[in-house]
């Protein structure tokens, strides 16, 4: 099942989707991104989509939108050219629904993650003047407190969120390990090394369960290999006490599929992945195996593909900015 | 490979870690 909009742009950058509050009542709405405007967009009768907010960036361009649950009146991008270089909020002035711009943080930001209960992680610098910033939003989005992280000895790459454990964080490092805090009391609990067959990889998302933590992978760079295909996300099972880790699952193409992980989201237990050949394909990690594979539409390719933050739909975009929302 | 080669597990980890670290 599938719906279109076209953000009458060329430079599609990045797609999400949330709860707006206007006027008391929640919607659930869409946002689009191009390098020089983010449009949210409202439900209509018959799958059509109305924009009903435009913020337009002239100096910096849009590099992603940076969802942040539980907030309804905010939207959290990251501007830069190649490297991140702010965070904005984007939000409505209330008496006269009037689009403006916050700016949140600026500097070197090498990567950041909207958390529950509001708060938005992030680390700038490197590993020798490297701050890592948990910033937690008011329920309007107008103020926020601040508080530090202890950071680790080793440059942050990616954070993940701990599924259950919202008091547990995840950080990826550009030396391959994988670093724990408490967002409670900013301790760094533990620093791991994993093994140096994953590395470049990213962390999407990680679920603690019988005192190991399971955590999904994707391998930009992986190989094809007779024996496992091409594999495109990876599950890897980590006793946090020991900080030895193993292989738990692999998910490769079907066999005669072709490409390597573009760029990809994961969602409770479903994982997509945009592939250099332009087709989504899709993993169940409870059945380990492909469910799903949506070639190009109109001899389009795929550039970006998220889940739904809103439900269990499945959002894809197309470089020249046509949006398709998927049921999955 | 199997989880048994992963060392003791312990289902209150984080609470562990927690109190051993530096504040």
């Amino acid at each position: 099942h599938s719906t279109e909009q076209n953000p009458s742009s060329s430079c599609s950058v990045d797609v999400s989707a949330m709860w707006w509050e206007r006027a008391g009542t929640k919607e659930p709405c869409i946002i689009t991104a191009c390098e020089d405007v983010v449009s949210l967009w409202k439900p209509l009768d018959s799958m059509q989509w109305e924009k009903v907010h435009t913020w337009h960036f002239t100096e910096v361009p849009v590099l992603q939108i940076v969802p942040v649950p539980d907030i309804y009146s905010l939207i959290c991008v990251a501007l830069g050219s190649l490297e991140i270089r702010e965070i904005r909020a984007l939000l409505c002035s209330s008496g006269d629904e009037c689009e403006k711009q916050v700016l949140l943080q600026s500097g070197d930001i090498k990567a950041m993650l909207g958390l529950t209960k509001r708060r938005l992680v992030s680390s700038t610098g490197t590993f020798c003047n490297q701050q890592i910033q948990i910033m937690t939003f008011a329920e309007d989005g107008s103020s926020k407190d601040e508080q530090l992280l202890m950071p680790p000895d080793e440059t942050i790459l990616t954070f993940a969120e701990v599924h259950g454990m919202q008091e547990a964080l995840l950080g990826t490092t550009t030396v391959n390990s994988i670093v724990i805090w408490n967002l409670k009391t900013g301790q760094l609990l533990k620093k791991m090394h994993i093994d140096d067959s994953y590395q470049t990889c990213v962390c999407h998302r990680a679920y603690s369960e019988m005192g190991l933590l399971f955590i999904v992978l994707s391998h930009p760079c992986a190989k094809e290999s007779q024996a496992f295909g091409s594999p495109v996300f990876q599950l890897l099972a980590i006793n946090p006490m020991t900080a030895q880790s193993v292989g738990v699952l692999l998910c490769s193409l079907p066999q005669g599929q072709a490409g390597r992980f573009l760029e990809g989201d994961v969602k409770d237990h479903v994982a997509a992945a945009v592939l250099t050949s332009g087709t989504i394909a899709i993993w169940d990690l409870l059945l380990g195996h492909c469910t799903a594979l949506l070639p190009p539409v109109s001899d389009q390719s795929w550039s970006l593909v998220k889940w739904s933050g809103t439900d269990s739909h499945l959002l894809a975009g197309q470089k020249d900015g046509n949006i398709f929302i998927y049921r999955y | 490979c199997s989880t048994a080669d992963l060392g003791p597990i312990s289902l209150n980890w984080f609470e562990e870690l927690s109190s051993e670290a530096p504040p």
